[in-house]
């Protein structure tokens, strides 16, 4: 979820 | 979602449109690097896995296709377009962007955040993007006159990555407080490529002059 939330970003 | 990010996003989709335009309106991509845009595409594919297997929110993934789709309708106008095709000068698109598709996949099986296959590729694609402008700077240089399409574009490429630097620092202090440093440093990386492009073409904006750049 911590990393995912970086990938929220185009 | 912040106004710096959403700025960004439609200054990278302005940049995308006015070349799409440049391309269709005068049938030309003279003084367009296909190397960069070619790495665009490596980009947004190796970016965008995600398309499919995790829904962000609807503006995410519709700017996604559009990002992947006019990245290919470029490229498939610069390589296939029976008139387009001739305007493009490979001799002086020099630059071995493939030279730079190896050290970026390294660099990412080295520097990542997880080791899944997913996010090694989207580390992949900060890192290549940090540096996919390279080809059409060289070529800027090399070329005599630097139409205004031209220079707008990769001015407003220029830009996006500049919104995005500000969108990370409101993030950061405004509201998650973490740090991200794969996108910072790539995304630092690549705006710095940019400044002295956007030293010569705000000089020559000002004194109305033709963009040159020093070769």
């Amino acid at each position: 979820a911590e990393e995912h939330a970086a990938k929220d970003e185009l | 979602m912040n106004l710096f990010r959403l700025a960004g996003d439609m200054t990278h989709l302005f940049s995308i449109i006015v070349l799409l335009l440049k391309i269709h309106a005068t049938k030309s991509c003279s003084g367009i690097s296909l190397k960069t845009q070619e790495l665009y595409v490596i980009v947004f594919l190796t970016r965008y896995l995600d398309l499919f297997t995790r829904f962000v929110s609807l503006y995410n993934t519709v700017m996604k296709i559009v990002f992947i789709g006019t990245s290919f309708a470029i490229v498939w106008y610069m390589r296939y377009h029976k008139v387009v095709k001739q305007t493009y000068n490979k001799d002086e698109d020099t630059f071995k962007h493939y030279f730079l598709l190896l050290p970026c996949f390294v660099l990412a099986l080295l520097l990542h955040n997880e080791f899944t296959t997913m996010d090694v590729l989207w580390t992949f694609s900060l890192y290549l993007e940090a540096v996919a402008i390279l080809p059409q700077l060289v070529l800027l240089q090399q070329s005599r006159n630097i139409d205004n399409l031209t220079g707008n574009y990769v001015f407003f490429l220029g830009a996006y990555r500049g919104l995005y630097v500000l969108n990370w620092i409101y993030r950061y202090f405004l509201q998650d407080h973490r740090a991200r440093w794969i996108p910072w440093i790539s995304g630092l990386v690549q705006t710095a490529l940019y400044a002295d492009f956007f030293y010569y073409y705000i000089l020559s904006w000002k004194k109305h002059e033709k963009l040159k750049l020093p070769a």
